[in-house]
């Protein structure tokens, strides 16, 4: 934890770390240094949240401290964690963060696999959620940047993002529960194609 | 040639052959407008008299084109329960997603450039434009590195006699958290989600950088031509780059509670961690 607030300090530093004003290899150089540090701070949030959801069932059955996966290609819709086909009597737990002081209300959006799921919250109440189509665009930009970056093919193919509105205690977390129904409860939202020349 | 409108509470979006605008209703008799477009700015190469080329560190347009969209552009819109969006393809190297959240006042705009073509040798910056009838007298507010919003007056300076050379450039500023512009009956906001340049270079009007690939050196030390990179196994191509700015009109005065709750919670976003469970052995 130590290093990592030291590296974090010390990329911060220079302009040169987000301004475009550096050569291509110090613009590669940098954003493998950040990666680095975003991996050192996933592995500090993965065991903090372990550890608070195993207090909170401390009363009920004996967590032995779950393994949390974070996806920080979320901006290009990949996230191998909340794709990838749900075994059977499987579901996805997600656990939504807030890290300011009052209450928020936001639509968190995650890409899946499969259009037939649905979302319930801690009490085991299902929660309005919208399933939205990857545009083609999406998915070009997802495959490329992933198979440039991890040298890999996306291998689930997420088709669709789901999205739900989280509502989030000020400063802690929430958590909801993703799980394939197994049949065709819905399509995707309502949705048309227009062409012109707009 | 079909008009379309998307959003179900206070802000419509509009749809036509003419492109997108924003629309608001502050009063019955008070409906603020604002058309979104995109544009380049052509780098300048520098000539024999005058070297200074655009790069890196040096903003030099020399001159502006519009972008239109590129024959048949296709426009999909999906409705839900909880927001509907909107997506646009431009043309092969600009899209965006325009969202209107139930409840909420204002847009999402997640737009994607790039790569920015550069085989006719001309460095391109990307802004995209907002534009109202709005009468903002050449003043608009920036914030400073995410604090105050500080006033801007086109071509002014409050403390030295300012020698405009450089129109555009002269009047740009760094945007972290947002820019505004006001009038005796409105207010318009945007907030964006990265570092990007901005200006109001005309009454009215809000324009933002987005994206920048050049062709030339501005030799300020950097020693290398602006022109990011992506590299495949097939070679390498200009960057593309996704962000988001959020756009709301409000009347005058009221946009500032937005700013700063809104803004907060852009840059500290909801964070999410994902794992398993079997079935209903809740965790």
């Amino acid at each position: 934890t130590t290093d990592l607030l030291a590296d974090a300090l010390a990329i911060a530093q220079h302009h040169d770390a987000v301004s475009g004003t550096q050569r291509q290899h110090v613009a590669a150089d940098y954003a493998l240094r950040l990666s680095i540090g975003y991996l050192q701070a996933e592995k500090v949030v993965a065991s903090s949240l372990s550890f608070l959801s195993a207090a909170k069932s401390s009363t009920e059955k004996k967590n032995p401290g779950t393994k949390f996966q974070q996806c920080p290609l979320l901006n290009i819709s990949y996230c191998p964690a909340s794709e990838a086909r749900l075994s059977s009597g499987k579901s996805l737990v997600v656990v939504v963060y807030n890290s300011i002081g009052w209450k928020r209300e936001e639509v968190v959006r995650v890409p899946v696999s499969s259009e037939n799921v649905i979302v319930k919250d801690s009490s085991g109440k299902e929660v309005v959620s919208q399933l939205l189509p990857l545009s083609d665009i999406t998915l070009r930009i997802r495959n490329e940047y992933v198979k440039a970056y991890l040298g890999k093919s996306p291998r689930d193919t997420a088709k669709h993002v789901l999205a739900f509105t989280a509502s989030v205690p000020p400063l802690g977390f929430t958590t909801y529960v993703i799980s394939d129904t197994g049949r065709t409860a819905r399509g995707p939202s309502s949705s048309y194609v227009t062409s012109g020349s707009t | 040639n079909q008009n379309v409108e998307v959003g179900q509470g206070n802000l419509k979006l509009l749809y036509s052959e003419e492109g997108m605008k924003m629309s608001r209703f502050l009063s019955t008799s008070n409906e603020v407008t604002a058309e979104q477009s995109y544009a380049y700015y052509i780098g300048s190469n520098g000539t024999d008299k005058d070297p200074q080329a655009s790069g890196a560190y040096v903003f030099r347009p020399d001159g502006e084109r519009p972008i239109k969209s590129e024959g048949e552009a296709q426009l999909t819109i999906v409705r839900g329960p909880l927001f509907d969006e909107v997506h646009q393809e431009l043309n092969s190297w600009i899209s965006q997603i325009t969202r209107v959240y139930k409840g909420k006042d204002h847009a999402e705009i997640e737009f994607t450039v790039g790569p920015i073509p550069v085989d006719d040798d001309i460095s391109k910056e990307v802004i995209t434009k907002l534009t109202t009838t709005m009468k903002t007298n050449g003043t608009f507010y920036t914030d400073s590195n995410g604090r105050d919003f500080i006033k801007r007056v086109r071509d002014f300076r409050t403390d030295w006699d300012l020698q405009v050379y450089q129109p555009v450039a002269g009047n740009y500023y760094p945007i972290n958290l947002g820019i505004y512009m006001q009038d005796k009956t409105s207010e318009l906001s945007v907030l964006v989600d990265r570092a990007v340049g901005g200006s109001s270079l005309e009454n009215g009007q809000i324009e933002l950088m987005l994206h920048r690939r050049m062709r030339h050196d501005d030799i300020r030390g950097v020693g290398e031509v602006l022109n990011e990179t992506v590299c495949l196994p097939d070679g390498c191509k200009g960057l593309t780059i996704k962000g988001k700015f959020y756009v709301q009109i409000d009347k005058p005065g009221e946009g500032a509670k937005w700013r700063r709750t809104f803004g907060q919670q852009i840059y500290s976003p909801l964070l999410l961690a994902f794992t398993e469970q079997e079935g209903d052995n809740w965790i």
